[in-house]
Formats: C-alpha cells, structure tokens, sequence
C-alpha cells in the first residue's frame, strides 16, 4: 500500500504557485 | 446498474471514494488489487492495461460492458446514484464544488505533511509547517460550514462527504492529534458520522482517529 | 436558466471555462472583473465576499437567486446543459474524466513552464525541463485518444473539450512552438477546432498559436 502512495503524483508545490499567481494578478490590478 | 472492476493498489484512499460509493448506489463492484488480478507497478504498465487507460494510474475501471474509465472522481461519480450525486442542479454544482475542492484544498498539504510520516518522502521542516498551516485554514473553512450542518451538501451523505472524508483519513489517522483538531469540532464531528456510516465502514473498517501526531519516519 | 454574476481577474483561464460553457447553455452570467464591480485583491478579501466565498478564491459565482458556488469546476458544470455536461452516465463519467485530467496532469507542468515567462514566477531550469517531459507525455496520451476522434468525448463539444482547452490554452499561446506541437497533430487540430467554435471565441476572441516558445521573463 505504502509503495503505491509513494508513486501518487502530488502537486506538492500547488501553494507556491497559487501564491505567485495570486500576487502577480493582485498587481496588474493595482 | 453499474457492474464492473476497480484496479488499484491496496489501502488506495482514491479507491475508497470508489468504492464507497458503489456501497450506496449498489453498483457491483469487483476489487482487483492484489496478485493475480492485478500487480502494482506491473500489470499497470502492461500494453493491454496500457491500451484501456493509457495513464497507467490507479484506481481505473473496467466495467463488465468493457467500458473503461480513470480518475478517481470519474469513477466514484459513475458508480454513484442521483442521490449522492446531488439530486438538483445545485445540489449537483455544490457536490462538484467540495470534491474539487479535496483535491485542490486537501491533497497538497495532507500529502504534504503525511507523507514523511510514512517514510515514503523525506522530511522537509519548512514544508511541513506550511502544511500544517495550509491544513489549518482548510480545517477553519470546513469547520465554518459545518457550524450548522451535518453534511456538506443537502441533509444526507453525498459524494461531497465521501470525496472529502477520503481524503482527510490519512490526516486524521496519522497526524491531526487531538490538540491540532480541538479548534475544530464540527469537522471531527463531522468526519466521524460520516466514516461510522455502514457503507463506509464495509470499505474502510474501523477509522481510529489520530491519539499522538506521527513525525518523520527515517 | 441560470442567471449570475462571476467574479474573477481578468484573462482567468479558470474563468473562460465557466463563461464558454455559459455561451453553450445560454446562462446569463455578467463578468466583475475590474472596478468598481470587482478589484481582485481587495473584493475577495472583504467580509462581505469572504462570507460568500470562504477561500477568497476566484473565480467565484454568484447566483442572480443568492446561490453562491466556488471552484471554477464546479462553476463550469452549474453554468452547463446536459448536451456539453454528457447526455449519459457514460459520457458524463468520460467528461468528469477528462476535467480531472486536466487538473491533475495538465496544470501542474503547463503552469511550472508557463508562469516564468509570464514573469508570475522565478525561472528554475530543473522543473522547466521536467515540465516540458510532463507535458510531451500528456500530449502524446491526448494525440494517441484524439487520433480517431474529432472531441475528447462523444461527436460534439463537451465540457471536456472546454476544460482541457482552457487548461492549455496558456502553454499553446506561450510556449507550444511548432517544432514542440509537432509530433501531436491531433491535439493541435482539436485545439484549433474549439477555439475556433463561435462560444469559444466569444469567450476568448483570437487565439494565436505560440510562433517561438517564450522564455523566461524576468
């Protein structure tokens, strides 16, 4: 069980992405 | 009524959405996840598995018609009934709303944070603290909605409760001590209705809530 | 029929999706996206927005009725009819598909490749490159499947023909040069195919395929 959880394809960086999307388009808006 | 066969790695929390749900819709559900039926990291790159889910990710379905189907939500969804699925329109959008919000909300920061507890990643501090808090604000926003509710969508279990519930299992079996979830009474009230329901507890067994957070697992 | 308000930044690639498959149903949806209707960064994070929509995420939507929904997915379905959501259970487990794919095999690398040269985010040269193999794979299982078939599910545009549009529709105007988008005729072709569609391009206007793969922009 342990093996096949260790090969899930997580998207463990999806906060840092979020977070830079969420700046960038903060400031084209001002 | 769907009949068919679920390929997966054992204890696959994906799968349990699966097959959870095929306990409330009654849909036939065959288990293949163990030798023969089907070998992990094997049978999953064979071209015959290849060729029904070119992916090669688990869990996926095969039904007995030869429809052929992956993506947990896909599936879980399919072996559903109305019922659970949302029986309005925006019973329906609302269900849709919380299981995506499992995997975009949950998924990171719980396999974040579980994961180097298994030993199955190595242990970042910072990322662990982020996971936490990340963890936190999903816990806040679940516990707001659950202030007055005890399901997510309507007055019954649907897809929502299983898609959600599945996807915090690990954190509450391995890391949401008892100090970490007392903020949040509504979510564990919640949670624990949900996985003593009969047809969860067919799937899942007995869920034994987190007593002390597991730490890094060299 | 539904009639609401979206809230979103403009250009939100989450939101197309919700606003094509409005143009589809013919929902009545008005887009606040700028001031003063809506300032992203200061609407979603006022008390007001944030009873609504918990995450202060956008895009969110909100109901001319009071129904209030987040994540774009959800908010795509609800704004659909049930020729684009899939007519049976078995092309609406094919379109739930296809939208879980997107999310889950599609974003993750377009966005680590897309975002540097949008300048949203730091080049890192490793993750660049493993993006770009994540992707060529995702084409490639996209090619194989659009090879015999002119949309992702069924003989006409579905909701996965648009969610899976919109989630490449960044990488094919920044970054998908010719010589990359070579080896995937049938996804080019298909891509071509629905952004050309009437809805599509009273969403999206004029989509240019990407002539030179963008670079990082500092």
């Amino acid at each position: 069980a342990l093996q096949g959880l260790a090969q899930e394809k997580i998207w463990f960086d999806k906060s840092r992405y979020d977070e830079a999307e969420r700046s960038f388009y903060e400031g084209e808006n001002g | 009524m769907a009949a068919g066969t679920l390929y997966t790695y054992p204890e696959n929390w994906r799968a349990f959405k699966a097959q959870i749900a095929a306990q409330y819709s009654g849909a036939r559900l065959k288990i293949a996840s163990t030798s023969p039926a089907f070998t992990f990291g094997q049978t999953n790159r064979s071209p015959a598995f290849l060729s029904n889910f070119p992916l090669g990710k688990v869990p996926a379905y095969q039904g007995d018609d030869g429809f052929c189907l992956f993506e947990s939500n896909a599936i879980a969804h399919y072996l559903s009934n109305d019922a659970i699925r949302g029986s309005t329109p925006q019973a329906a959008a609302r269900v849709l709303q919380w299981v995506s919000f499992a995997d975009s909300e949950i998924i990171p920061p719980a396999s974040a944070w579980v994961f180097p507890t298994l030993g199955i990643m190595q242990f970042n501090k910072q990322a662990t603290e982020q996971a936490k808090e990340e963890l936190k604000r999903v816990l806040a926003v679940l516990n707001q909605h659950l202030n007055t509710r005890t399901f997510l969508v309507g007055e019954r279990i649907s897809l929502a409760d299983i898609t959600v519930a599945c996807s915090l299992l690990w954190p509450y079996k391995q890391v949401l001590e008892p100090s970490f979830r007392q903020p949040y009474p509504n979510v564990t009230r919640w949670f624990v209705t949900c996985v003593n329901q009969p047809q969860f507890k067919a799937v899942l067994g007995e869920v034994k809530l987190c007593e002390k957070m597991a730490q890094f697992d060299a």
